[in-house]
């Protein structure tokens, strides 16, 4: 049958950064085409295509099930790719190589991470899965 | 065909305008 795209409303202006984005404002209405597990989400409004942050994103209408994974207390072993220095307060500083646990694997891209006895936001898109304990 | 998406991660919306959930 046809492809049902669903629709999300913007909570806020968003000015594209490079040429595969797509500039928004906010309360515009876009259809989703595909969303990327780094929190990218390829987005079509009118006659335009371009990805846009999940994270200004709303539902126009309650998903009939949530997409969203449980969290996972126990923490699913991950390495950072690259550094990250927080810029929000709610966000974790990782170097590179560093193992953290995946606590929970938000649609948004931005995964909540347990470092030590610290928790907080980190991107997913700079975790990649590891097998190993930590040292 | 669809691109592939940036490779930085996407910035997060000023907290004022934060929904809920996705």
């Amino acid at each position: 049958g046809p492809i049902v795209l669903q629709s999300y409303r913007l909570i806020a202006d968003y000015e594209k950064n490079s040429k595969s984005e797509l500039g928004v404002k906010a309360g515009d209405v876009v259809d989703v085409v595909e969303k990327n597990e780094n929190g990218w989400w390829f987005c079509q409004l009118k006659n335009k295509r371009g990805w846009v942050p999940a994270a200004y994103l709303e539902p126009l209408d309650s998903p009939d099930e949530s997409e969203e994974q449980e969290p996972n207390y126990a923490g699913d072993l991950h390495i950072s790719t690259k550094a990250y220095s927080a810029i929000m307060e709610d966000e974790l500083t990782v170097e590179e190589g560093e193992t953290v646990e995946v606590i929970h694997k938000l649609l948004d891209g931005w995964w909540v991470v347990r470092k030590g006895s610290i928790t907080g936001y980190f991107p997913a898109i700079y975790l990649q899965k590891s097998g190993q304990a930590p040292p | 065909t669809i691109k592939r998406p940036p490779e930085n991660p996407p910035p997060r919306p000023p907290p004022e305008a934060r929904r809920k959930q996705v």
